[in-house]
């Protein structure tokens, strides 16, 4: 299944008799030309191409395999490397615990609506979810989440039952509010912003210091380009991002920026979102996102 | 020395980096070096790698002021002054999230400031909040906001909103659609049915600048499926270098004619080939 998958940026390498140091070298260009295509950070393009040059005519080939298929072993791996490895992350939820789920990213990342989809999500499997909107900036922020929130049955928290339109006197309640009724878990939509704005990434801080969340999670665009590290960096530093959501995969983008969001933080991606609908959620496949990233 | 392949080739590697960082798309940022590569083949120039540098970089920034200073621009302000009687008729589309209804907003600004009297159409009757957000922008601004409830047919309001306008003598309908991906075929069709109904003077794709190589495939496709005559980049303050700008220029050869430069209503500006040029070339 992977060799179908692969097929599109390693044509050549399978057509070709046997493997030497030229095949590889143009099996390598139509690699790095689908993950740039991909949106994968150049510098990490070169980085990863050297790694597969480095491992695909040194490694022994195992008795039946050829060295055709220990490049195509090299190559999955270096990618799955990439994401922390082949297995699909741990997405459980602790239950009773309170535990407070903050999201944070870019404006029009898809916040708001991941935060109902997540919701909707671990609601299906059983835990007493709800839903805090600490986005006091945006036009709507509060109805949107609220709409989406009555969709699904969960309670929403805001600056109406906050009483205030300070996002962190709201996070700081609305917590509170949802664990001292028991609630398992917390999800916490916060406003859209970027490394450069001054003031929004203090208050993320903030917000981060003094609600303590048990997890930070980035939501990234499939759509950004080459700006994912820095920005990704950015929220590192500001707050540390636990785990990342990939919006926005439904369309044609590859998401390659989420694999330096992931280098640079750490962090495991946990669940893509495949769709505008509340159900269009699903959780992260590392081999799936490889063959859709090399096309 | 005769410029060639081989002591062009460091240079121009070098250059296509600086494109692909910048978020030029892999197919426009290897055209734009081959029209380079092109341009300078066999000429003549003094020994010395500081002279070929300087006459490589000044054919890409001539090729690239070729690629973004299309011509007509079409001017928001001296076109709604124009249309007589008639109101200027123009709708919004593009990816979502990408600051389609905020830059109606900030638009609508602009065109206040300079007297011209504005109503905007809510033709997104599909994503929680919309209306209220909307509705929330036309209040400080001060205009009214034509809407149905949700679910409703988006062509319709826009049909509304430009009769609204005809009945009123407001010069400018601004309609703001829901976000769409283009390889979604009934989405497509919906934004053409807007267009057939309501027959928009201009068409506008709003872009994040932020966004990688995917803004070819959405620029050409939306294109092709709707039709696009001139482009907004948003978030260009988000330390973008903003080569989707480039790429979609480049596809679609249409004129970017706004960026937007931050979430308050005065921050978009006209598009300017050369800030462009000096981001992409720091
Ligand atoms: N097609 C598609 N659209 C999505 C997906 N996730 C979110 N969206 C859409 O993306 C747009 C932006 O989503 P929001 O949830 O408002 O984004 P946000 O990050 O909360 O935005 P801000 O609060 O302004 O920063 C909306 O039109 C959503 O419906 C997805 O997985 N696929
Ligand atoms: N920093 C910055 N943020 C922007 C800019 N333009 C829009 N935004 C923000 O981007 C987010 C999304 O903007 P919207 O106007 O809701 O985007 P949209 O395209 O209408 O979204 P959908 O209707 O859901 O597809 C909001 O948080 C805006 O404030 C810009 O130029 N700079
Ligand atoms: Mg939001
Ligand atoms: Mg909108």
């Amino acid at each position: 299944r992977l060799r179908e998958s692969l097929t599109s940026a390693l044509r050549d390498l399978l057509k070709a008799p046997f493997v030497d140091k030229r095949v590889l070298e143009e099996t390598i260009r139509s690699i790095q030309r689908a993950l740039l295509i991909a949106d994968v950070n150049v510098h990490l393009v070169l980085s990863i191409s050297n790694r597969i040059r480095e491992r695909a005519l040194k490694e022994s080939v195992p008795p039946g395999f050829s060295r055709k298929e220990v490049v195509l072993r090299v190559i999955y791996e270096e990618l799955v490397k990439l994401l922390g490895g082949e297995e699909p992350p741990d997405i459980s939820i602790p239950t009773g615990k309170g535990y407070a789920l903050m999201l944070v990213g870019i404006q029009g990342s898809g916040k708001t609506t991941t935060a109902a989809k997540l919701a909707w999500f671990y609601k299906r499997k059983g835990l007493k979810t709800a839903l805090v909107c600490a986005d006091t900036y945006r036009p709507g922020a509060y109805e949107q989440l609220a709409q989406l929130a009555d969709k699904i049955n969960v309670p929403i928290y805001g600056y109406k039952e906050a009483g205030s339109k300070d996002p962190l006197k709201i996070s700081i309640k609305g917590v509170k509010f949802f664990k001292e009724k028991g609630y398992d878990l917390i999800i916490v939509d916060t406003a859209g912003r970027h490394k450069d704005e001054k003031s929004l990434m203090n208050e993320i801080m903030e917000i981060n210091e003094k609600v303590r969340p048990d997890e930070v999670m980035l939501v990234i665009d499939a759509t950004i380009g080459q700006q994912a590290k820095t920005q990704a960096e950015a929220f590192h530093k500001a707050v540390k991002v636990g785990s990342i959501f990939i919006t926005k995969l439904d369309g044609t983008a590859k998401g390659g920026g989420a694999l330096s969001a992931v280098a640079v933080t750490g962090a495991k991606v946990k669940f893509i979102g495949v769709g505008e609908k509340i159900e269009d959620i699903e959780p992260f496949n590392p081999p799936n996102f490889v063959s859709r990233l090399l096309g | 020395v005769e410029l060639n392949e081989k002591n062009l080739e460091p240079l121009l590697n070098e250059l296509l980096f600086k494109l692909l960082e910048s978020d030029v798309a892999l197919s426009v940022a290897e055209e734009v070096i081959d029209e380079v590569k092109n341009d300078l083949l066999g000429k003549r120039v003094e020994r010395g790698r500081e002279k070929i540098e300087v006459l490589v970089r000044d054919s890409l920034k001539k090729a690239l002021m070729a690629m973004l200073d299309k011509k007509p621009r079409p001017d928001l302000i001296s076109l709604a002054k124009a249309a007589k009687g008639d109101p200027l008729v123009v709708l919004f589309l593009g990816p979502n999230g990408h600051g389609k209804t905020t830059t109606i907003a900030k638009l609508a600004y602009h065109l206040l400031k300079n007297g011209i009297s504005v109503v905007l159409a809510c033709s997104d009757t599909f994503r929680a909040g919309a209306e209220e957000q909307l509705e929330i922008h036309a209040k400080r601004l001060g205009v009214k906001v034509i809407k149905h409830r949700y679910g409703a047919d988006p062509a319709a309001v826009a049909y509304d909103a430009v009769i609204h306008a005809k009945s009123k003598g407001i010069s400018v309908v601004l309609i703001d659609t829901a976000g769409r991906m283009q390889t979604n075929k009934n989405l497509m069709e919906e934004l053409r049915k807007i267009a057939r109904v309501v027959k928009p003077d201009l068409k506008i794709l709003v872009v994040d600048a932020l966004t990688g190589n995917d803004a070819v495939e959405q620029a050409t496709v939306f294109d092709r499926e709707v039709g696009v005559d001139a482009i907004i980049l948003t978030k260009a303050d988000a330390d973008a270098r903003g080569g989707a700008a480039l790429s979609i220029s480049k596809v679609l050869n249409k004129p970017v004619i706004y960026i937007g430069t931050g979430q308050a209503y005065e921050d978009l500006l006209p598009f300017d080939p050369e800030w462009f040029i000096k981001r992409v070339l720091a």
